[in-house]
């Protein structure tokens, strides 16, 4: 995957850092200090369509262009930037009754993301 | 999420500018975190717990041995550390209540593994026999009965560990554990059981949510 930079279009994962001493929850979450709560934007082109992971390499992307040029007229076409590799969020925080809760919530921080 | 030009964050230009992406996504971060812990607002903490207490019981918690691998079909798992409220003692019983209940509870928590840690200050060069007495409410929920009762010898001062037994853990689940401890054949000056700001009692608790919990969430 590739983290966006700015000024790129393509398909990238945006980092997004939630700080809870920022948010006013510092008090009832122990741990961690924040949450990355990054997300998928940016387009797929035709040509990295379906690509997991998005090859750097100009061979790949000459190859794809070529593929999607004579698929150009297949019906469907166009797929979403979307997440492809995902972690669990480990909380350390404190429920109503000040009892110390830990867990982990899976899936909750995007690591990576790619053409569906 | 639609923006205000009905296109879709993923799928369109990177047009919105950092404060507005702030304002669209701080709401959705924390309405996502309080979806996935099943509350339905961050919890006002009722009574606070000193940071002293907080880290004793995390070196405690993480006392436990490395490389216990969960099991793969875990499901929803959480630790819970529940401080004692000291209920009814004297020099020569303490009376400990520790609550669990939250709206966790709806759905059924399965105790899985519970342990009572406590300080004791004992004279110097001295072995003591601690009875420690779980406490359930009877039938008609009016008084609290012996369920069982363990016997613990303790020879020196500091932190102890007692792993509580099916009685105890059913009383965790729910939601309310009282337990009793009565030092054996000594008579004490004051109590040998600390529960001061850094040395408060607490039970260390594994639990899962039940199934019908899960039912839900598929």
């Amino acid at each position: 995957g590739i983290n966006c930079q700015s000024g790129s279009k393509m398909c990238c994962r945006q980092e997004f850092f939630v700080d809870f001493r920022e948010i006013g929850w510092h008090d009832w979450i122990i741990q961690p200090e924040g949450y990355s709560m990054n997300f998928c934007t940016g387009q797929c082109p035709l040509h990295v369509a379906g690509m997991p992971g998005i090859a750097a390499s100009f061979h790949t992307t000459v190859l794809n262009l070529l593929k999607a040029n004579a698929a150009t007229g297949t019906p469907g076409g166009g797929s979403c930037c979307v997440p492809t590799v995902r972690r669990p969020l480990s909380l350390l925080y404190y429920d109503r009754d000040s009892n110390i809760v830990k867990t982990d919530i899976p899936d909750m921080v995007v690591e990576a993301c790619g053409c569906s | 999420t639609t923006r205000a030009d009905h296109q879709c964050l993923a799928c369109g230009e990177h047009a919105l500018d950092l404060q507005s992406q702030r304002e669209l996504l701080l709401p959705l971060a924390k309405r996502s975190i309080l979806d996935k812990l099943h509350l339905n607002q961050r919890p006002t903490l009722s009574r606070p717990v000193s940071r002293a207490a907080l880290r004793i019981a995390l070196q405690r918690l993480h006392g436990r041995p490395q490389g216990a691998l969960p099991e793969a079909d875990r499901g929803q798992e959480y630790e819970i550390i529940s401080f004692a409220e000291t209920g009814f003692s004297n020099i020569n019983q303490t009376r400990l209540d520790f609550h669990f209940f939250s709206d966790r509870t709806a759905g059924g928590m399965e105790v899985q593994e519970a342990s009572l840690r406590f300080f004791v200050q004992l004279p110097p060069n001295t072995t003591w026999t601690l009875k420690v007495r779980v406490l359930v409410l009877g039938s008609h929920e009016a008084n609290l009965t012996l369920a069982t009762q363990h016997l613990l010898t303790v020879d020196a001062s500091g932190w102890h560990q007692l792993l509580l037994g099916p009685e105890a853990q059913a009383a965790c689940s729910q939601g309310h554990l009282t337990l009793e401890l009565v030092p054996e054949g000594q008579v004490a000056e004051s109590s040998v059981i600390l529960s001061g700001a850094a040395q408060r009692p607490f039970v260390a608790a594994r639990v899962r949510v039940g199934s019908k919990h899960r039912i839900r969430r598929h």
